[in-house]
């Protein structure tokens, strides 16, 4: 029996929506602890990892583990059906091979509208491959509002990595003197560090904007760069990128 | 040329 019961459910939409770019189908975890997913992208070089506590959700009720496999496109495309200020009920059993998602509108502000849905969809046997992700001491962690971050990332974009138009060069200072907290860079540096990314992976890792007022950037010359978004109360979704490197 | 390796070589497949 697997019963869930996020009151915000706009946030799983969001967390669908920042990894549907990246990884087609995935294994979903539940635990008594609470909701935990990791896939790779089809080319091995990127990583998602989702965490959901289960004290993030109104009601979790997880008899045993239990591992879904979805289609991430179909279900964003349930989701979707979703309004943004619904409560969102994730219900599935050791027996059927579908979850279901229902949706209810707050019935407080919409007493007249009062509406349930409910949207079963098909699970899928997904041969998942799981790596071990140590902690690790990173050389250099930058903290900065999520919003920059994605600026930064889809100008350098739009004017590519080949040279043919010029070059582009930002510098990014710490910041603290700001109103919020939420909007200061804050730079911990142990050891200098110059890395090469991808930029076109950095960029499908900004569509979890929406999830968080800022983000964290960890990196280590001999580590993938983890790109953090924490998701208040609940969890987080962190991206792991391998760097480009000289053969 | 710049070249990106595989996940696994970074970290342990189980």
């Amino acid at each position: 029996m697997l019963e869930l019961r996020l009151v915000q459910g706009s946030i799983l939409k969001k967390v669908l929506e920042s990894i549907k770019d990246l990884v087609n189908d995935a294994n979903f975890d539940f635990s008594s602890s609470g909701l935990t997913l990791q896939s790779m992208d089809s080319s091995h070089i990127a990583l998602v990892a989702l965490l959901l506590k289960s004290e993030g959700f109104e009601h979790y009720r997880c008899d045993r583990n239990t591992s879904m496999g979805m289609n991430l496109g179909n279900m964003s495309k349930m989701l979707k059906c979703a309004g943004n200020d619904d409560i969102l009920t994730i219900k599935g059993d050791d027996v059927s091979d579908t979850v279901t998602f229902m949706f209810t509108s707050d019935l407080v502000r919409e007493i007249f509208f009062y509406k349930i849905a409910d949207f079963e969809m098909k699970l899928m046997d997904i041969d998942n491959e799981h790596l071990g992700i140590p902690e690790a001491e990173y050389h250099a962690i930058v903290k900065m509002p999520s919003a920059e971050f994605a600026r930064i990332c889809k100008v350098l974009a739009s004017i590519g990595d080949t040279g043919d138009i010029g070059t582009a060069n930002i510098v990014l200072r710490q910041n603290t003197t700001v109103d919020k907290p939420e909007d200061a860079t804050v730079i911990e540096m142990n050891e200098p560090v110059s890395m090469t990314f991808a930029l076109r992976y950095m960029n499908t890792f900004t569509k979890a904007t929406p999830l968080s007022n800022t983000v964290t950037i960890s990196l280590s010359p001999d580590l993938p760069v983890v790109v953090k978004y924490k998701i208040a109360e609940m969890g987080y979704v962190r991206f792991y990128l391998t760097p480009k490197m000289e053969e | 040329g710049l070249e990106q390796s595989d996940l696994g070589s970074y970290f342990m497949r189980f």
